[in-house]
C-alpha cells in the first residue's frame, strides 16, 4: 500500500481549516 | 451609490491585539481589503465563547470541529502554531500571518515548513518515529478508527523507510521537503482556496472599504 503515516494523520484528524469560515 | 454604512462593530471596536491592516497586508499574501475581511471573521471567532476579542483554544476548536471540549491533538497543534507569542490566545496579527501561509499564493516552502512544525510534536526540529506513532495512535483513537498495532507499526516503519533517507531514525526538514515533493498530497490541506475569495463573504464590509479607499 502507498498509504503513509502522514496520510493517516491527515485523514483521521479532519485537518481542514476551511471550517473556520463555515459560519459567516 | 447610497449609504453603505456598515453595521459591523469592527469600525469602533478594536481588539487588544489589533494590528494595522496595511502592515499585515505588506507581510502576507492578503490585500488590505482581505485583511479587513479577515478581521470580521476574527471578531466572530474571538467572541464566540469569551467576549474579549482574543481567540482562545476553546473558540478555535469550536470553529474547527463544532465542539469545544473534546480533546483534539491536531487542533491543539494548530492552535499552538498560530499562537506565536505562546500567551494562550491567538491575536489578530497572529491569525492573519498564520492564515497567510494557507493562502493559495503563499510560498510553497512556507507551507512545507508549517506542516513540518505541525508534525514535530515535541519541537525538537525533527519528526521522530515515536512521536509519529503517537500521533497516529492518538488521532485514530480520537476519531474512533481502528487499526491494529502491527498495522500501525508497519505503516510508520514504511514511512520512515521512505522519508528518513539519512537513516538516523528521525526526519529532518530537508528529508521532509524531499518526501513532500514525492507526496504533494501531504500539504494539500495547507492551501485554502477560500482565502482568495475571503472578501466575498463580507459584502457589506467590502462596500465600506471601497468607499474609504475612494475618499
Amino acid at each position: 500500500s502507498n498509504l503513509n503515516a502522514f496520510d493517516i494523520i491527515s485523514f483521521s484528524s479532519g485537518f481542514d481549516l476551511s471550517s473556520l469560515f463555515d459560519e459567516k | 451609490m447610497g449609504c453603505v454604512c456598515s453595521t459591523s462593530s469592527s469600525e469602533k471596536v478594536k481588539t487588544p491585539g489589533y494590528e494595522d491592516p496595511t502592515i499585515l497586508a505588506s507581510e502576507t499574501p492578503f490585500t488590505v481589503s482581505e485583511v479587513d475581511a479577515l478581521y470580521e471573521l476574527y471578531l466572530k471567532l474571538s467572541n464566540s465563547i469569551i467576549e474579549d476579542g482574543l481567540i482562545h483554544k476553546e473558540e478555535f476548536q469550536l470553529a474547527l470541529f463544532r465542539n469545544k471540549n473534546e480533546k483534539n491533538l491536531f487542533a491543539d497543534r494548530i492552535f499552538d502554531l498560530f499562537d506565536v507569542k505562546r500567551n494562550g490566545v491567538i491575536e489578530f496579527g497572529e491569525f492573519v500571518r498564520s492564515l497567510g501561509v494557507f493562502h493559495p499564493n503563499a510560498a510553497l516552502e512556507d507551507k512545507i515548513a508549517f506542516a513540518f512544525r505541525l508534525y514535530d510534536l515535541r519541537q525538537t526540529g525533527y519528526i521522530e518515529k515515536q512521536e509519529l506513532k503517537e500521533m497516529v495512535l492518538a488521532l485514530l483513537h480520537e476519531s474512533d478508527l481502528y487499526l491494529s498495532d502491527e498495522m500501525i507499526e508497519s505503516i510508520v516503519d514504511k514511512t520512515f523507510e521512505d522519508a528518513d533517507t539519512k537513516e538516523d531514525g528521525r526526519i529532518d526538514e530537508d528529508e521532509w521537503k524531499a518526501f513532500v515533493s514525492q507526496h504533494p498530497s501531504l500539504i494539500k490541506n495547507m492551501t485554502l482556496p477560500y482565502l482568495k475569495d475571503i472578501t466575498l463573504a463580507f459584502p457589506s464590509f467590502i462596500a465600506r472599504t471601497e468607499v474609504e479607499d475612494s475618499e
